[in-house]
């Protein structure tokens, strides 16, 4: 791809941040 | 079914199918769902966002899923 490292890096940080949110968001509808 | 309303789904599911790696813009989004204000469509984006369906990628004109992949 097209992506510097640093993109990379940042759409990484971002995804894991997502994933978290969604665990978040699934545990609290339990 | 999943909670979302019609317009979340679509959003949803057209960044899931975009195989680009820095993900799907807002305007790709728009021109896609032509039927679509893109208040509505930024609308969905934040919400599917806050709840962790999606998150963006170089700017935050692009969004990736999370369940890509």
């Amino acid at each position: 791809s097209g992506l510097t490292e640093e993109q990379k890096r940042r759409i990484e940080e971002n995804r894991q941040k997502a994933l978290a949110r969604r665990a978040e968001r699934l545990a609290a509808q339990q | 079914v999943n909670g979302l309303t019609a317009h979340q789904s679509q959003v949803l599911n057209l960044i899931k199918n975009c195989p680009d790696a820095e993900g799907m813009s807002l305007q790709e989004l728009k021109f896609q769902l032509h039927n679509i204000s893109m208040a509505t469509i930024k609308q969905a984006v934040e919400f599917l966002s806050s709840e962790g369906h999606i998150y963006s990628t170089v700017d935050d004109d692009h969004y990736k899923s999370t369940d890509a992949e």
